[in-house]
């Protein structure tokens, strides 16, 4: 069950870390910049059909890369600063109104969606869709469950049905 | 299948990307440094105890860290050059003579280890050595046929019966 091995590595390698020093990144960042943000949660895309993009303007030209947040670094598995961060996206909503928000996809997805398309490593696209679903459920519950993680997130599942409106994304973000 | 989700993701979200790239971060840190490496693979500790510590030398003091190759940035799934980097190491062998090597963990062993931890992941510790050799067995063929990564890396299986050995991972690194 590759979803539930993919949703505990997204969660002990890298939300358990970084999601308890959002908070003190977010105050340093607005000390530097005067930039508020409309939530210091981490939105975290969650695309049905496992399609991650670099970056986000690639989705919806109403999303447009702001800034990085300051650098976390960790001395992780013999990698001494292991640098973790964060980018700030400027989202356009449907009055021309701007907001500032911590937002990137759920990259464990993009490997559902390479693997998908290798032919080794037997996983088909209709079964990389259940895998979607089943990441979404047992990291939902995981974050739940955890104290480090609880309100420092939004989970933002993206279904495939609105392929045709290019604002899609920044309408998803804009309700959260 | 814990491991084979852990294989692939390793493989594609991180060893196909970084390996290829390894030779010339090495050339640039030796213009910089005029430190010669004795290999320019990546050597990926696999412990099959899957205990991962933060820094080497924690497991021996002939491994002390020496410094970091040049940062390698690109932007991944909405996070705006995310910082891609390998420590190099100072190992020193039986004879006291030095060598430089770019040695970490395999990240993924870690995320088994503390999968074992805790009680609602559902993987207990004889079951977590059975996923560390399926890790090892799956990473192996998936570099094996891999045109990127090939004669770039080198995998070292750690066993812990050498517990009781303070320089076995010196000993291990230098038979490389
Ligand atoms: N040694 C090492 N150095 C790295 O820079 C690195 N980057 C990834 N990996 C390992 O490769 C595999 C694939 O990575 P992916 O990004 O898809 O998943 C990652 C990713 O979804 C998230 N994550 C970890 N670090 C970051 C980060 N800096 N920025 C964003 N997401 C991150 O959490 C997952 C698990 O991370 P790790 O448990 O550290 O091990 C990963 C994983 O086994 C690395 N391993």
């Amino acid at each position: 069950n590759v979803a539930h091995g993919l949703a505990w590595s997204f969660y002990l390698g890298y939300l358990k870390l970084v999601l308890p020093e959002l908070q003190e990144l977010v105050s340093k960042d607005y000390n530097l910049t005067r930039d508020k943000l409309i939530s210091s949660r981490l939105h975290i895309l969650l695309p049905m059909n496992a399609v991650v993009t670099a970056r986000l303007e690639e989705e919806d030209h109403n999303v447009r890369f702001h800034r990085n947040l300051p650098e976390l670094r960790l001395d992780r598995a013999g990698v001494r600063g292991r640098v973790y961060k964060h980018s700030v996206y400027k989202i356009t909503d449907q009055n021309q109104k701007e907001y500032c928000c911590v937002v990137e996809y759920a990259t464990p997805l993009l490997t559902l969606y390479q693997m998908s398309q290798d032919d080794t490593a037997g996983l088909g696209e209709t079964e990389r869709r259940q895998q979607v679903l089943l990441f979404y459920r047992a990291l939902s519950h995981i974050l739940e469950n955890s104290l480090e993680c609880r309100n420092r997130y939004c989970l933002v599942l993206l279904d495939d049905k609105h392929a045709g409106d290019s604002h899609y994304l920044s309408k998803e973000l804009t309700r959260c």
